[in-house]
């Protein structure tokens, strides 16, 4: 019985909640 | 109340329609609240916290990035038609706190706090490293540049005389020497061509607004002023604010919906804009 990690594929993009998208331009 | 019982808050996704619907209603307040200065658009959404509320409904806390517009508050274009101020114009940018209830899918503002900040020297520099600065508003330059521009302005006026009512923002440069401001103005019950002491001109009832973008550019010799003020329709006769001493000329940016507001009277309401007059 081999026993170890599953092979993990590339990570998906990130979805961060906050902050949100920036409209304009940060100063 | 029960250990962990209603103080889990709901998280959002900043960019989830119904926080963006939360941002909106919280933006729109804060214009049609705003006294002085200019409109503000919104830019990002910071943070949302969305927590439940006894017997019924949604407290939503909100923190919100916004920019300063080239409208000016007493502009009555609305605010989705106003261009945001640019970087090479020294840009402002709007740190709010928000708090709104929401019952029965509608928004209402219960606290609002926002404090406004020009863009760093430096980041101006970085994009443009020949663009005149913000100058201080009590600056002599400044103050000069728009008692001239408005004498300028009421020279060439065959109606009301018009009083100065807020320097909005000014910038110095250096070659040639000019200052660049923009101010309100406000028509009052004296004839431009005939007033002797200005002193003792009142504010029209109805009143009219104006806005104007002046430079007085110093020569050898003298100086040159060139303004352009845009007039707007005039604003309808209400009720005069309560006693509260709560009207002061220079509003508090911050807004507390339990609080008596101030002069309703000073607020935009029309949608029209006649001028530019000069």
């Amino acid at each position: 019985v081999v026993v170890g990690l599953a092979p993990t594929g590339p990570a998906g993009p990130v979805v961060r909640p906050c902050p949100g998208r920036i409209r304009h331009f940060k100063i | 109340a029960p250990p962990g019982l209603g103080l889990v808050y709901r998280e959002l996704n900043c960019d989830d329609p119904e926080t963006e619907e939360a941002a909106q209603v919280a933006m729109d307040y804060v214009n049609a609240h705003l006294l002085q200065g200019y409109k503000h658009i919104l830019n990002q959404i910071d943070k949302v916290k969305v927590w439940p509320r006894r017997p019924t409904g949604e407290l939503f806390e909100l923190e919100l990035d916004t920019l300063e517009t080239i409208c000016h508050v007493l502009d009555p274009t609305p605010v989705a038609n106003c261009t945001v101020r640019q970087l090479t114009e020294h840009a402002v940018e709007g740190d709010c706190d928000f708090r709104l209830l929401k019952l029965d899918g509608q928004f209402a503002v219960l606290f609002a706090n926002c404090d406004s900040s020009p863009d760093s020297a430096e980041d101006v520099r970085k994009v443009c490293p020949d663009c005149p600065l913000l100058a201080p508003l009590n600056d002599t330059r400044v103050v000069h540049a728009v008692e001239a521009a408005l004498a300028a302005f009421n020279a060439q006026s065959n109606g009301s005389y018009y009083q100065i009512v807020e320097v909005s923002r000014a910038q110095l440069a250096p070659l040639p020497p000019s200052t660049y401001v923009e101010f309100a103005v406000a028509a009052t019950d004296c004839v431009a061509k005939e007033v002797t002491d200005p002193a003792k001109c009142n504010l029209l009832a109805e009143k009219q607004y104006g806005f104007c973008k002046a430079t007085l550019t110093e020569k050898f010799g003298g100086e040159d002023v060139a303004v352009t003020c845009t007039v707007f329709q005039t604003q309808p006769v209400v009720p005069q604010p309560q006693p509260d001493g709560n009207n002061v000329a220079v509003p508090p940016l911050a807004v507390d919906p339990a609080a008596p507001q101030p002069a309703p009277a000073n607020l935009p309401a029309a949608v029209r804009v006649v001028g530019p007059l000069v």
